[in-house]
């Protein structure tokens, strides 16, 4: 069994203690808010009030053990950025940082954060990118070329029609690796699969392809 | 063309006017802070100072007529509601909400928010599920029983072996879409791909078998 550490039980950090404790993990949540602490030490295994920029604190907590070191302070950058040196000094095997700014990040990387998030930032993205491309819910960009998508189909040029009529792989450039309509699945759909008005797409392929696919389903 | 417009510019708001901009799309940025407004007034198209809670100054700002609002509060859950409410009775085609709890998501449903994210929360269940679960770097959920992953081979079990050689299909119940060696990725890979270690599988079939691949891996 892994340990984790998550220090800062802010939205983002509460979220991360949440899901390992459902995944039935082993969780210590430090804050220096004793409020925050009193009311979550019943959430996480065991919970801590002290200060991430206290070095011997730090070091009487044993960070240096755990496997996994998540540190959630967001809008105070300079407890972020030195919190993650104290970790990194005690030998903590794998950091994980949230940061706010590129900036902030480049400060993580450079002190020897494994892994960086921006949560904000990267759900910004994603929003803004569903707002303007009409019917892409979601999206995993794969290299800079290639992108699996999937993709709502918003209109009824494709309805009844089979892939195979259709030509959907020589038409469009991409593999279409999923149907979903309603809570059901097709996976590696063959020729005679019909697509209606409603279904989600999964396809693979070239990003420029994607879009493509996109302006045509909307 | 579409219009936009973004109420709150905290980290979620700004990154959302500035994955717009970048997409050369048309933003009006509303907020309090008379500060923040001037500093980010050259960045977006118009930027003006208003309370998101005055209904007046809203129906002013003719976010009636606007394509996609989003609205960008969080720390401020009654502004938040507020502001979603008058903008729907302004008659705005879409509205994205920002949300921090489960409860304020179902608030901002019931007024008629299209679509509700939270930004901190879905990040820190990624994290967890990445930190738990050994390699897999990215997923998309499909349905409750679906998901597409990114999975890194982490060891040195597949070296060498071509996917009929792993009978890959049939051990792991999986469709391998993709295989990415460095920033190179073969789509719909033929039996005679090989795999190495440190290369990222995209595959797609029914989450357990998913995390059977990710346990293999590892
Ligand atoms: N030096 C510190 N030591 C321990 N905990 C701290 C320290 N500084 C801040 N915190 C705690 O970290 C948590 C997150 O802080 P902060 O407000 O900086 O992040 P945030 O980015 O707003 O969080 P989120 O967006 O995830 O809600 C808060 O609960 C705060 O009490
Ligand atoms: N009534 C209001 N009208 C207009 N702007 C507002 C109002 N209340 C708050 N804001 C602005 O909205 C922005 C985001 O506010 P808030 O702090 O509530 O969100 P947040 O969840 O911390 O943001 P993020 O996590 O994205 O940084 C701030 O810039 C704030 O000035």
């Amino acid at each position: 069994k892994q340990t984790f550490a998550v220090i800062g039980l802010g939205r983002f950090g509460l979220s991360v203690c949440q899901s390992l404790i459902e995944e039935e993990q082993e969780v210590l949540a430090i804050d220096n808010d004793e409020e925050l602490v009193t009311s979550y030490k019943d959430l996480v295994t065991q919970a801590v009030i002290a200060d991430a920029q206290d070095e011997d604190a730090m070091r009487d907590l044993d960070l240096g053990n755990f496997d996994h070191v998540v540190i959630a302070l967001g809008q105070n950058i300079q407890a972020s950025v030195l919190a993650t040196l104290i970790v990194k000094e005690l030998g903590a095997k794998h950091i994980v940082a949230k940061a706010e700014t590129t900036m902030h990040g480049r400060a993580l990387e450079k002190i020897g954060a494994d892994s960086i998030v921006f949560p904000e930032r990267d759900m910004g993205q994603r929003v803004a990118h569903r707002l303007i491309s009409h019917n892409i819910l979601n999206y995993l960009a794969l290299s800079d070329t290639y992108t699996l998508a999937e993709i709502r189909v918003a209109n009824d040029k494709f309805n009844g029609k089979t892939l195979a009529e259709l030509n959907f792989h020589d038409q469009f450039g991409l593999m279409l690796v999923a149907i979903a309509r309603n809570n059901d699945v097709q996976v590696s759909p063959p020729a005679t699969a019909i697509i209606q008005e409603g279904d989600t797409l999964s396809v693979i392929g070239k990003t420029v392809d994607v879009d493509r696919l996109d302006e045509a389903t909307s």
